[in-house]
Protein backbone atom coordinates (compact mmCIF):
# COMPACT_ATOMS: atom_id res chain seq x y z
CA UNK A 1 0.00 0.00 0.00
CA UNK A 2 1.24 3.28 -1.11
CA UNK A 3 1.57 6.61 1.04
CA UNK A 4 0.17 9.79 0.25
CA UNK A 5 2.34 12.52 -0.94
CA UNK A 6 1.66 16.16 -0.23
CA UNK A 7 1.62 19.80 -2.84
CA UNK A 8 4.42 21.34 -0.85
CA UNK A 9 7.46 19.75 -2.11
CA UNK A 10 6.71 20.71 -5.76
CA UNK A 11 4.64 24.05 -5.05
CA UNK A 12 6.39 26.74 -3.09
CA UNK A 13 5.04 29.76 -1.38
CA UNK A 14 5.70 32.87 -3.94
CA UNK B 1 -15.01 46.13 -9.26
CA UNK B 2 -17.91 45.33 -11.89
CA UNK B 3 -18.56 42.01 -13.59
CA UNK B 4 -21.13 41.09 -15.08
CA UNK B 5 -21.99 37.39 -16.23
CA UNK B 6 -24.74 36.55 -18.75
CA UNK B 7 -25.60 33.92 -16.98
CA UNK B 8 -25.38 32.59 -13.29
CA UNK B 9 -25.04 29.10 -14.41
CA UNK B 10 -20.70 29.49 -14.99
CA UNK B 11 -19.96 31.01 -11.64
CA UNK B 12 -22.62 28.34 -9.36
CA UNK B 13 -21.16 25.85 -11.15
CA UNK B 14 -17.37 26.52 -10.43
CA UNK B 15 -18.34 27.25 -6.72
CA UNK B 16 -20.27 24.11 -6.89
CA UNK B 17 -17.26 22.08 -8.15
CA UNK B 18 -14.74 23.13 -5.79
CA UNK B 19 -16.59 24.12 -1.93
CA UNK B 20 -16.09 20.68 -0.89
CA UNK B 21 -12.27 20.73 -1.75
CA UNK B 22 -11.62 24.20 0.11
CA UNK B 23 -14.17 26.39 2.25
CA UNK B 24 -12.46 29.72 2.70
CA UNK B 25 -10.48 31.79 0.30
CA UNK B 26 -9.80 34.69 -1.64
CA UNK B 27 -11.57 35.86 -4.92
CA UNK B 28 -8.21 37.99 -6.15
CA UNK B 29 -9.44 40.92 -8.48
CA UNK B 30 -7.46 42.68 -11.30
CA UNK B 31 -7.90 43.94 -14.29
CA UNK B 32 -7.39 40.68 -16.20
CA UNK B 33 -9.91 39.05 -14.14
CA UNK B 34 -11.32 36.66 -10.67
CA UNK B 35 -8.37 34.37 -10.01
CA UNK B 36 -8.87 31.80 -6.94
CA UNK B 37 -5.84 29.50 -5.42
CA UNK B 38 -6.17 27.33 -2.64
CA UNK B 39 -5.11 24.37 -1.07
CA UNK B 40 -7.19 21.61 0.49
CA UNK B 41 -6.77 21.17 4.49
CA UNK B 42 -4.48 18.15 3.90
CA UNK B 43 -2.35 19.58 1.20
CA UNK B 44 -2.69 16.87 -0.84
CA UNK B 45 -5.03 18.79 -3.93
CA UNK B 46 -4.95 22.13 -4.74
CA UNK B 47 -7.56 24.46 -7.19
CA UNK B 48 -6.69 27.10 -9.61
CA UNK B 49 -9.38 28.74 -11.30
CA UNK B 50 -9.29 31.99 -13.62
CA UNK B 51 -12.05 33.75 -14.60
CA UNK B 52 -10.90 35.77 -17.32
CA UNK B 53 -12.11 39.53 -17.80
CA UNK B 54 -13.38 38.62 -21.27
CA UNK B 55 -15.72 36.19 -19.48
CA UNK B 56 -17.68 38.64 -17.63
CA UNK B 57 -19.44 41.36 -20.27
CA UNK B 58 -18.25 44.36 -19.07
CA UNK B 59 -15.79 43.99 -16.47
CA UNK B 60 -14.07 46.34 -14.41
CA UNK B 61 -11.52 46.52 -11.94
CA UNK B 62 -9.61 49.78 -10.95
CA UNK B 63 -7.42 47.73 -8.34
CA UNK B 64 -6.30 44.76 -7.04
CA UNK B 65 -9.10 43.02 -4.46
CA UNK B 66 -8.57 40.04 -3.03
CA UNK B 67 -12.17 38.76 -1.99
CA UNK B 68 -11.95 36.61 1.16
CA UNK B 69 -15.07 34.15 0.77
CA UNK B 70 -16.86 31.67 2.68
CA UNK B 71 -17.62 29.16 0.08
CA UNK B 72 -20.48 27.72 2.63
CA UNK B 73 -21.54 30.94 2.77
CA UNK B 74 -21.25 32.04 -0.97
CA UNK B 75 -23.33 28.90 -1.77
CA UNK B 76 -26.42 29.95 0.06
CA UNK B 77 -26.39 33.19 -1.43
CA UNK B 78 -26.00 31.10 -5.24
CA UNK B 79 -28.88 29.37 -4.40
CA UNK B 80 -31.23 32.35 -5.07
CA UNK B 81 -29.92 33.02 -7.97
CA UNK B 82 -31.92 30.81 -11.01
CA UNK B 83 -28.91 29.32 -13.62
CA UNK B 84 -29.79 31.66 -16.23
CA UNK B 85 -29.97 34.90 -14.54
CA UNK B 86 -27.87 37.95 -15.03
CA UNK B 87 -25.31 38.16 -12.62
CA UNK B 88 -23.44 41.05 -11.26
CA UNK B 89 -20.50 41.15 -9.03
CA UNK B 90 -19.83 44.31 -7.27
CA UNK B 91 -17.37 45.51 -4.55
CA UNK B 92 -16.23 49.14 -3.10
CA UNK B 93 -12.41 49.60 -2.68
CA UNK B 94 -11.71 48.43 1.05
CA UNK B 95 -14.92 45.97 1.14
CA UNK B 96 -16.26 44.60 4.36
CA UNK B 97 -19.32 43.26 1.61
CA UNK B 98 -19.22 41.49 -1.83
CA UNK B 99 -22.74 42.41 -3.51
CA UNK B 100 -24.18 39.93 -5.50
CA UNK B 101 -27.36 40.94 -8.17
CA UNK B 102 -29.30 38.37 -9.88
CA UNK B 103 -31.65 39.17 -12.71
CA UNK B 104 -33.99 37.44 -13.98
CA UNK B 105 -33.73 37.58 -18.03
CA UNK B 106 -37.27 39.26 -18.40
CA UNK B 107 -36.06 41.66 -15.86
CA UNK B 108 -39.03 41.79 -13.74
CA UNK B 109 -37.45 40.29 -10.86
CA UNK B 110 -33.95 41.84 -9.24
CA UNK B 111 -32.28 40.02 -6.09
CA UNK B 112 -29.05 41.76 -4.47
CA UNK B 113 -27.30 40.41 -1.51
CA UNK B 114 -24.60 41.12 0.56
CA UNK B 115 -22.09 38.50 1.52
CA UNK B 116 -19.71 39.58 4.46
CA UNK B 117 -16.19 38.80 3.98
CA UNK B 118 -13.24 37.84 5.99
CA UNK B 119 -9.53 38.23 5.79
CA UNK B 120 -8.10 35.37 4.74
CA UNK B 121 -4.66 34.84 5.09
CA UNK B 122 -3.64 32.34 2.13
CA UNK B 123 -0.39 32.28 0.92
CA UNK B 124 0.21 32.07 -2.80
CA UNK B 125 2.09 29.01 -4.22
CA UNK B 126 4.09 29.25 -7.38
CA UNK B 127 3.21 26.62 -9.73
CA UNK B 128 5.72 25.74 -11.89
CA UNK B 129 5.47 25.91 -15.64
CA UNK B 130 5.37 21.80 -16.17
CA UNK B 131 6.08 20.36 -19.89
CA UNK B 132 4.23 17.47 -19.23
CA UNK B 133 5.08 13.60 -20.30
CA UNK B 134 1.47 12.94 -21.45
CA UNK B 135 -1.61 14.96 -21.28
CA UNK B 136 -4.29 12.60 -22.37
CA UNK B 137 -8.02 14.63 -23.06
CA UNK B 138 -11.44 12.84 -22.96
CA UNK B 139 -14.98 13.49 -22.88
CA UNK B 140 -15.59 14.73 -18.60
CA UNK B 141 -18.23 12.50 -18.35
CA UNK B 142 -16.03 9.55 -19.67
CA UNK B 143 -13.34 10.57 -16.97
CA UNK B 144 -16.29 10.89 -13.98
CA UNK B 145 -17.53 7.43 -14.69
CA UNK B 146 -14.42 5.90 -14.75
CA UNK B 147 -13.44 7.33 -11.19
CA UNK B 148 -16.52 6.65 -9.88
CA UNK B 149 -17.21 3.28 -11.00
CA UNK B 150 -13.64 2.53 -10.08
CA UNK B 151 -13.86 4.01 -6.61
CA UNK B 152 -16.04 1.08 -5.53
CA UNK B 153 -13.37 -1.20 -6.14
CA UNK B 154 -10.29 0.65 -4.42
CA UNK B 155 -9.41 3.86 -2.56
CA UNK B 156 -6.90 4.47 -4.83
CA UNK B 157 -6.16 4.54 -9.31
CA UNK B 158 -3.35 3.71 -11.32
CA UNK B 159 -3.05 5.65 -14.03
CA UNK B 160 -0.72 4.72 -16.68
CA UNK B 161 -0.14 6.43 -20.12
CA UNK B 162 1.33 5.10 -23.18
CA UNK B 163 0.81 5.52 -27.03
CA UNK B 164 -1.86 3.10 -27.45
CA UNK B 165 -3.75 5.10 -24.96
CA UNK B 166 -4.82 5.85 -21.50
CA UNK B 167 -5.64 2.95 -18.50
CA UNK B 168 -6.85 3.28 -15.18
CA UNK B 169 -6.44 0.43 -12.86
CA UNK B 170 -7.74 -0.16 -9.72
CA UNK B 171 -7.19 -3.26 -7.23
CA UNK B 172 -9.33 -4.05 -4.26
CA UNK B 173 -10.21 -6.60 -1.83
CA UNK B 174 -13.43 -7.58 -4.40
CA UNK B 175 -11.09 -8.05 -6.85
CA UNK B 176 -9.35 -5.96 -9.63
CA UNK B 177 -10.25 -3.79 -12.52
CA UNK B 178 -9.20 -1.71 -15.42
CA UNK B 179 -10.26 0.82 -17.78
CA UNK B 180 -8.75 1.49 -21.22
CA UNK B 181 -9.67 4.88 -23.72
CA UNK B 182 -7.96 4.56 -26.39
CA UNK B 183 -7.11 7.71 -28.88
CA UNK B 184 -9.56 8.33 -31.44
CA UNK B 185 -11.25 11.22 -33.19
CA UNK B 186 -14.84 11.43 -33.98
CA UNK B 187 -15.68 12.78 -37.10
CA UNK B 188 -19.12 13.91 -36.11
CA UNK B 189 -18.82 16.04 -32.52
CA UNK B 190 -15.29 16.26 -31.29
CA UNK B 191 -16.91 16.53 -27.55
CA UNK B 192 -16.15 12.58 -27.46
CA UNK B 193 -12.66 12.66 -28.68
CA UNK B 194 -9.58 11.13 -26.47
CA UNK B 195 -6.69 12.99 -27.34
CA UNK B 196 -3.16 11.54 -26.08
CA UNK B 197 0.09 13.39 -26.75
CA UNK B 198 3.30 11.61 -25.00
CA UNK B 199 6.69 12.26 -24.72
CA UNK B 200 7.52 9.16 -22.29
CA UNK B 201 5.21 6.88 -20.83
CA UNK B 202 3.65 7.68 -17.73
CA UNK B 203 2.42 5.45 -14.38
CA UNK B 204 1.16 7.27 -11.44
CA UNK B 205 -0.80 6.28 -8.65
CA UNK B 206 -3.55 9.11 -7.48
CA UNK B 207 -6.40 9.27 -4.77
CA UNK B 208 -9.99 8.09 -6.41
CA UNK B 209 -11.80 10.56 -3.59
CA UNK B 210 -10.19 13.42 -4.72
CA UNK B 211 -10.41 12.56 -8.00
CA UNK B 212 -14.16 11.98 -7.91
CA UNK B 213 -14.01 15.36 -5.68
CA UNK B 214 -12.76 17.10 -9.29
CA UNK B 215 -15.23 15.45 -11.36
CA UNK B 216 -17.79 17.64 -9.65
CA UNK B 217 -16.59 19.96 -12.25
CA UNK B 218 -18.03 17.81 -15.33
CA UNK B 219 -21.20 19.95 -16.29
CA UNK B 220 -18.47 22.94 -16.73
CA UNK B 221 -16.73 21.64 -19.78
CA UNK B 222 -17.30 18.81 -22.70
CA UNK B 223 -13.59 17.77 -22.03
CA UNK B 224 -11.22 17.06 -19.50
CA UNK B 225 -7.43 17.19 -20.22
CA UNK B 226 -4.96 15.30 -17.69
CA UNK B 227 -1.44 16.23 -17.73
CA UNK B 228 0.93 13.35 -16.02
CA UNK B 229 5.08 13.91 -15.73
CA UNK B 230 6.21 10.99 -13.17
CA UNK B 231 6.93 12.25 -9.91
CA UNK B 232 5.14 15.58 -10.06
CA UNK B 233 1.44 16.49 -9.30
CA UNK B 234 -1.25 15.66 -11.74
CA UNK B 235 -2.92 18.61 -13.72
CA UNK B 236 -6.60 17.66 -14.08
CA UNK B 237 -7.95 20.90 -16.43
CA UNK B 238 -11.55 21.93 -17.58
CA UNK B 239 -11.40 24.42 -20.09
CA UNK B 240 -13.86 27.12 -19.99
CA UNK B 241 -15.00 29.68 -22.58
CA UNK B 242 -12.41 32.81 -22.95
CA UNK B 243 -9.29 31.41 -21.91
CA UNK B 244 -10.96 30.87 -18.17
CA UNK B 245 -10.38 27.72 -16.58
CA UNK B 246 -10.82 25.70 -13.23
CA UNK B 247 -7.73 23.34 -12.70
CA UNK B 248 -7.39 20.91 -10.07
CA UNK B 249 -3.91 19.48 -8.62
CA UNK B 250 -3.32 16.32 -7.06
CA UNK B 251 0.01 14.87 -4.99
CA UNK B 252 0.72 11.45 -6.01
CA UNK B 253 0.75 8.31 -4.13
CA UNK B 254 3.85 7.42 -3.17
CA UNK B 255 4.69 4.09 -3.48
CA UNK B 256 6.36 1.62 -0.91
Amino acid sequence: ISGQGTLGEFFKPK
Amino acid sequence: LEARLEAADLFKKVVEAIKDLVQHCNFDCNDSGIALQAMDNSHVALVSMMLTADTFTPFRCDRNIPLGIDLTSLTKVLRAAQSSDILTIKSEDAPDVVNLVFEGKDQDRISEYDLKLMDIDQEHLGIPDTEYAATASMPAADFKRICSDLLLISEAVSIECTKEGITFKAEGDIGNGSVTLRQHSDLENSDKNVDISLTEPVALSFSLKYLTGFCKATGLSNQVRLCLSNDVPLMVEYALANNSYLRFYLAPKIGD
